[in-house]
């Protein structure tokens, strides 16, 4: 888990993926998750300010409320969150003890947007 | 977290006023009431009632392993990662999401008297723990057969796989219906894959107890005590095998050093849970960008 920089390449904390790896041993499930061990999560952080740069893919409503919350700051900003997600696979033993492999919807962050 | 309007949100159930406190002061492990709540949201995700804590007896068989592999090459874009995905599935299989495992019950095995020139099992499968909501598309039993030793006992086996309507009765004969059949060679060591899709799609729509999946092994050559080792259907058949090796001073054939637990008979359904979209099935997985 890194902590997005201030500024920088990214600038003024612009809204951003950064890494976050989820270890399954964290939380003691290796015992019963096979595979993977652990994966890339990701996640989004950051701000939306005006003007949203084009490879954020905001949306027009977030367009809108942030061209409004520039000249009216009591109106929030639009949100950085996920816009695209991927699934990953898991092998795991059931409550039964069956070996199951499920393809699970959403888990990995691979674009972040304002929205 | 605290809401926007500066109000904290009500603690979830099981959860004492005091652990949303403990956190936000960040105290460094968790109350349990919470942790156990969070655990609870994060197993229901996975469609799980509660936590598997499964015993150290337990099995991955070696293709789930090798089908996890192939997924997760094809999902990162990585090569060499074992037989490709398309020929560890079978096409009726793309549409699936989830793939379960179920080793039959040996203590419900029923071992019919063995001919001369065949060789039958009765294996029997409980899939009660398939989820109600999980439809079922296409079912495959995974049948392995050792490579004979000798060449002189090389010849040619017929696999038929019968579903049982009706157990055997009081003439021994069962009502049972063909579902895949194949006629195999002796001289390799591989594993032989039958659809069993109407029988076990069935098995999971109505949730009744089941009779089960008959194996018959011919031998179309005649029926020699080494031929009838050649296809893995029953722990004694190993048994016999293994203690021939020993006799024989040489472990020979696929076995690797595996035992039964790994080379027994594996019924495998491909389903879909419908709550995904069309690109979390199996064999459609999205190119990592």
């Amino acid at each position: 888990n890194s902590r997005p920089n201030k500024g920088g390449r990214r600038g003024r904390g612009q809204c951003a993926r950064y890494p976050l790896y989820v270890d399954f041993s964290d939380v003691g499930w290796n015992d019963w998750i096979v595979a993977p061990p652990g994966y890339n999560a990701f996640f989004c952080q950051g701000e939306c300010h005006f003007p949203l740069p084009q490879h954020l893919n905001s949306t027009n409503h977030a367009i809108v409320q942030t061209l409004v919350n520039s000249v009216n700051p009591e109106v929030p900003r639009a949100c950085c969150i996920p816009t695209e997600l991927t699934p990953i696979a898991l092998l795991y033993l059931d409550e039964y003890e069956k070996v199951v492999l499920k393809n699970y919807q959403d888990m990995v962050v691979e674009g972040c947007g304002c929205r | 977290a605290e809401s926007e309007s500066g109000r904290r949100p009500p603690p979830p159930p099981g959860a004492t006023s005091d652990d949303g406190d403990a956190l936000a002061r960040g105290r460094a492990t968790p109350p349990h009431g919470l942790t156990r709540h969070v655990e609870g949201q994060l197993l229901g995700m996975f469609g799980l009632q509660r936590r598997p804590r499964p015993g150290p007896g337990a099995v991955v068989p070696p293709y789930m392993l090798q089908l996890y592999r192939a997924l997760h090459g094809a999902h990162s874009g990585a090569r060499d990662v074992g037989r490709p995905l398309d020929r560890l599935v079978a096409r009726p299989a793309s549409q699936a999401n989830t793939v379960r495992s179920f080793h039959h019950d040996e203590s419900a095995e029923h071992v019919p008297a063995d001919s001369g020139d065949s060789t039958a099992r009765r294996l029997l499968f409980n899939v009660s723990s398939i989820p109600d909501g999980e439809v079922i598309t296409s079912a495959e039993l995974h049948v392995y057969r050792e490579r004979l030793s000798s060449p002189a006992s090389a010849g040619l086996h017929r696999i038929n796989v019968y579903e049982v309507l009706r157990p055997a009765a009081a003439d021994g004969t069962p009502i049972a219906r063909l579902l895949d059949t194949r006629v195999v060679h002796s001289g390799r060591s591989e594993w032989e894959r039958f659809d069993v899709s109407p029988a076990a799609v069935r098995w999971a729509a109505t949730k009744e107890p089941n009779h089960g999946l008959l194996v018959e092994v011919q031998h179309l050559d005649g029926g020699t005590p080494e031929k009838r080792r050649h296809v893995r259907i029953g722990r004694s058949l190993h048994a016999e095998a293994v203690a021939a090796a020993a006799r024989d001073g040489a472990s020979e054939g696929g076995d690797g050093g595996e035992g039964w637990p790994q080379l027994r008979p594996l019924l495998v359904t491909f389903g879909h849970d419908g709550k995904t979209r069309d690109e979390g099935t199996l064999l459609r997985p999205r190119p990592k960008r």
